[in-house]
């Protein structure tokens, strides 16, 4: 993992008190190796070590702290550093946008976030299904909260996403929180770029969430980018962290958004969201 | 001759970047640039040759080479199999959650039907909300029969039962579509290895991510570890996505990508071709 690649390249600093710079290059470059290998982008990875660089040639270790230690601990938190202060949803109303790649976890995490809120703040949460591009994606909310009494509102024999969400809003616009779900789409498909145009318009959302899967990789950020300049992205929620995947390239979509990311998937039932913590966050990155 | 030093490494290392951006795992990298290193170095640079180019041309020829290994043909051997009276086909689809498995198996699905050939669903994704329905409405829109059960049943039971009534219908091809699972969750892997115990398919197809990035090589791994699949589907390639996964699934596993995912329609299915994707990277 990350962590082995990050080692690997300080245990050359093993019994050193002072690097010169071409050392501090060497360990830049391998550092930067590591973090390519665990899907962090290339501009990210550059401007990363070069941090690392200022920041081993401007700080001394403390006394009896290791040249390693020192350097893992700069490398950490630039990487909290990276990922922002923490944002805190107030659950009164709230209109969310899902949106994301196609697959990604998006009409799980409605679910799931309905339920967050609806549990945590007894507050009256609405679902809105607009994916209409999907079979089956209204039946696989309601399923989701069958259990649950937060409304779910869709229309699955209309074919206008748009329209699906006018309506929805004035019959489940009083909730306190009313959460839209998407189609998944790509920057690269006109039609759906335009069909998510006129959906933001409408729903003229409070909040509009990415949700990106732990797995993708350097397509991260210019997918990030694109839905940015579409709805103006608030906060990012990355899942399916409960599997093998890292989420390194989930940072892409933090740096390209500047949006925090607010929550993270651990699982396929309703119950399996957490609230965001960096450092549990990248504890698991490094592996 | 080309010479080991800093010209070459400064070469290398600018085709090992695009090669990372593009979403080639760092091991399957690693490993071609060592063997592009032995090949090249030594060898005569022709009068005239541009050093870049020659290094280019033959990492192409590299990575070709691995994504042509053990190449098969989807269709033919379908067919094939049929011919030879060796019905129904099994093909059985695996892979983890969101990579495109229930939709590719309606593409393959309209793909065989569209050939004349008679296919039947087994919906054996029994535990996520909404998945018997999306296969069944995809079954119902292409013109299939699909073998279903209620939600929670048991997903081997769903895959025999489609077997049977195949067997029964003398239908050629069967298609078992499993619910998405993460490689480390022993108990989903236990079930799917059930599944396949009973189905016993001829083809076991993994259905990867072309969005996926370094975890794109532990998931084909341990599919290939517990199941042993005879190629990959990747799909999404009509995204942002660059496709390297491709090599990196090809090169830890030795299995080749035999299918490629390219929109959400139906006809959006085409024969992996190793040129195409290359192309695609190199862009
Ligand atoms: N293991 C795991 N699976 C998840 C998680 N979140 C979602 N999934 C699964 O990922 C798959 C895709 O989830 P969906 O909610 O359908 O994704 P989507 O973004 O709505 O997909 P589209 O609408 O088709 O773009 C399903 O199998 C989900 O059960 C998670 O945090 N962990
Ligand atoms: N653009 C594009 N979208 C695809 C492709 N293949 C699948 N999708 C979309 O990806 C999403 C997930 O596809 P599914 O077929 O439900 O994936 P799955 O592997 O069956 O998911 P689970 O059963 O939940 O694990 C859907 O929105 C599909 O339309 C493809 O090749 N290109
Ligand atoms: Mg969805
Ligand atoms: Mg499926």
């Amino acid at each position: 993992g990350l962590k082995a690649g990050i080692f690997g390249a300080l245990s050359r600093l093993k019994g050193k008190r002072k690097l010169d710079e071409a050392e501090i290059k060497e360990l830049a470059k391998s550092i930067r190796r590591a973090l390519l290998e665990a899907d962090f982008n290339v501009r990210q990875s550059k401007e990363i070590t070069a941090r690392l660089e200022e920041r081993m040639v401007e700080e001394e270790p403390l006394p009896g702290v290791t040249l390693q230690t020192h350097a893992m601990n700069i490398i950490y938190t630039e990487l909290v550093r990276l990922l922002g202060p923490p944002k805190e949803i107030r659950p009164h109303n709230q209109t969310i946008l899902m949106v994301g790649l196609y697959g990604q976890g998006k009409t799980t995490t409605t679910a799931k976030l309905a339920e967050w809120w609806r549990r945590r703040h007894g507050v009256k949460v609405a679902v809105i299904e607009a994916d209409v591009q999907r079979p089956g994606a209204y039946a696989q909310l309601q399923q989701l909260l069958a259990d649950s009494p937060v409304e779910v509102y869709g229309e699955p024999e209309n074919n206008n996403a748009e329209e699906i969400v006018r309506n929805g809003l004035a019959q489940v616009g009083n909730a306190d929180v009313v959460i839209v779900d998407t189609a998944g789409r790509d920057r690269l498909d006109d039609e759906l770029q335009a069909e998510l145009e006129r959906i933001h318009k409408v729903a003229n959302a409070t909040e509009r969430f990415l949700v990106i899967d732990a797995q993708v990789g350097q397509a991260a950020g210019p997918v990030a980018a694109g839905f940015h300049e579409l709805v103006g992205i608030s906060g990012v929620i990355v899942t399916k962290l409960d599997g093998t995947a890292r989420g390194g390239g989930a940072l892409s979509a933090v740096a390209t958004t500047g949006a925090p990311i607010v929550f993270i998937g651990e699982g396929e039932k309703v119950a399996d969201l957490e609230k965001f913590e960096s450092d549990r966050f990248i504890s698991r990155l490094l592996g | 001759i080309i010479k080991d030093g800093p010209v070459f490494d400064e070469l290398l290392e600018e085709l090992e970047l695009v090669m990372l951006e593009a979403d080639m795992g760092s091991r399957a990298l690693a490993a071609v640039l060592v063997a592009l290193r032995s090949e090249l170095i030594g060898s005569r640079l022709r009068r005239g040759a541009d050093l870049t180019r020659v290094i280019e041309a033959s990492l192409k020829r590299a990575l070709r080479s691995l994504l042509s290994a053990g190449y098969w043909d989807f269709n033919a051997t379908i067919d094939q199999m049929v011919d030879a009276g060796d019905t129904p086909v099994i093909v059985m689809m695996v892979g983890v959650n969101g990579t495109g498995k229930t939709t590719t198996t309606a593409k393959i699905a309209h793909r065989l039907k569209e050939e004349g050939k008679t296919v039947i669903l087994a919906a054996a994704d029994t535990f996520r909300a909404g998945a018997i329905d999306q296969l069944e409405t995809h079954a119902e829109r292409i013109g299939v029969r699909c073998v279903s059960s209620e939600r929670g049943g048991d997903s081997a039971a769903i895959a025999r039962d489609a077997v049977e009534s195949a067997k029964a219908r003398g239908a050629d091809v069967v298609i078992i579509d499993t619910a998405g699972r993460m490689t480390n969750k022993i108990n989903l892997m236990n079930e799917l290895q059930k599944v396949h115990r009973v189905a016993q398919p001829h083809l076991v197809l993994f259905v990867g991510d072309a969005l996926a990035g370094n975890d794109a090589v532990e998931q084909a791994v341990e599919f290939q570890r517990t199941l042993k699949f005879d190629g990959a589907v990747l799909c999404k390639l009509d995204t942002d996505a660059k496709g390297g996964a491709a090599l990196s699934i090809a090169h830890a596993t030795g299995r080749p990508i035999v299918l490629a995912g390219v929109g959400q329609g139906y006809d959006d299915l085409q024969q992996f071709d190793p040129d195409w994707l290359l192309q695609m990277m190199f862009e």
